[in-house]
């Protein structure tokens, strides 16, 4: 069971998007996928066409009061995903996670307790560097970073890494990261020059592919379905499917 | 001294980008600008060239310890217009600012002390609605939302008017919003059709400004200098400038 946690603090990267897309991927695959929405907006559980309103039981209470993971999960309507679903109880987390003992494990004895039998298990983290994210990298195999080749985005790769450091000495010695470029634009000089930056600087690093902006993925979401149910063919419907490749090619090597 | 806080949980909708834009424009009219950076992820700060690694006093100091605002205010080199920075620091905030007495007051109190100056005080806000963002709602006159007309965006809207309901009923009943379209593409299909269902079910709460997609605005912040610096004809100088004169109108008839 692979876990991947998917986390920028720069807000509007394409990290909710990722996950939807790279989990509906990994499912066509045939890979048992498990998504976990960890941010009150709870806009990966609006992407799966979830009433977020009328939840019974989100993660949050999973998180605070120790429910099982198992009592939470809900079908997709998609073969091999499914989901647990966020609400905006999610904003509790952020402040009272902190004053459990050894808060920064909670999600990992949820994931653990819950003996749960998913090939992968993807998180989509809220932006913000909070108790919430801290859980998620804690959890994870991989951190996968969402990264528009922007100066904002690039910027806040500084705070994560030294957070990577921190989380790798006290909890997480095994915790790998990789950079997603997206919402790429090939045409724009500014997104070239910083992306060619971005592969020299951080070389392995970076996965070998990309996002380009494709309006298909901001029409998905009305929908309340992944691009490649939406799209099928469209380009970024291509992309996610090689990313896809490309990390259960990563899986299996390491 | 009219204050306007800038704010929506969605990350990535152009807060930063319309605090520093909207200030400049409106110190280039005539106006004293004061700008308040309270995101961790400091961007405004950056935009302005600061560097906040560097920096001895930060907006979380005066927060936190109640140093004066005076103390930490710095000039940008541009006339008119001042900045309060922000560092990592202000992730502690976040945390800290509940156990406070009337931590809500925080910000309002920090402002009131200083006696300042100004015509306008402009809020940077992070994508997070917690603590700190809070401190801006309950101090601020307006409440100006950015956003883009994508399905994440206007969803997180509802969210934020329950937030506006609580704090008008429980500190701030003058508090105004109003919704400012941004990165707006007129070619794209989702883009037009989303924003005019906004100024349907939102009637007199959208300006009537918007702005385009204009990838001066990537490059602005690379320079550390605002767009009307950086480019001072190009399109989104010009509608920067149409909403500063739309926000000065505004305010002189309220
Ligand atoms: N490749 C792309 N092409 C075009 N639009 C995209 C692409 N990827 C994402 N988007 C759109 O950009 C916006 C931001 O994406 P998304 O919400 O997934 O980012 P996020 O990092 O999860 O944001 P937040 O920080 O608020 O959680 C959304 O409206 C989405 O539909
Ligand atoms: N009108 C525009 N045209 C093109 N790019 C834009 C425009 N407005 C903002 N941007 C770019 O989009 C990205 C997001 O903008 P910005 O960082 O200001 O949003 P934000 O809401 O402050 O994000 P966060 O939620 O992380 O605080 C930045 O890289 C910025 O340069
Ligand atoms: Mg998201
Ligand atoms: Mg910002």
């Amino acid at each position: 069971m692979y876990k991947i946690a998917i986390s920028n603090e720069k807000g509007g990267v394409a990290k909710t998007t990722t996950t939807v897309s790279l989990g509906a991927t990994l499912a066509e695959a045939g890979k048992k996928v498990l998504l976990i929405d960890l941010d009150a907006q709870a806009n990966l559980s609006l992407s799966l066409g979830v009433e977020v309103d009328r939840l019974k039981a989100s993660i949050s209470k999973a998180l605070l009061d120790s429910t099982s993971l198992t009592t939470i999960i809900q079908p997709t309507g998609i073969p091999n995903l499914v989901l647990a679903p966020s609400n905006h109880e999610m904003r509790l987390a952020e402040r009272f996670l902190p004053i459990q003992h050894e808060y920064e494990l909670a999600l990992s004895r949820l994931i653990k307790l819950a003996d749960l039998d998913f090939d992968y298990i993807l998180m989509d983290c809220p932006p913000f560097l909070g108790a919430v994210t801290l859980n998620a990298l804690v959890a994870a195999d991989l951190l996968m970073i969402p990264t528009q080749a922007e100066y904002f985005s690039i910027y806040a790769l500084r705070s994560l890494m030294n957070w990577v450091r921190r989380i790798r000495l006290q909890y997480n010695p095994g915790l790998v990261y990789r950079l997603l470029l997206t919402m790429f634009d090939r045409r724009n000089r500014t997104h070239r020059l910083l992306s060619e930056q971005l592969r020299t600087s951080f070389a392995g690093g970076v996965l070998e592919t990309y996002i380009e902006i494709d309006t298909k993925l901001r029409e998905s979401p009305i929908a309340g379905v992944p691009v490649i149910s939406h799209a099928p063919n469209t380009r970024s419907s291509m992309q996610y499917r090689s990313l896809a490749q490309e990390i259960i090619a990563y899986v299996q090597e390491t």
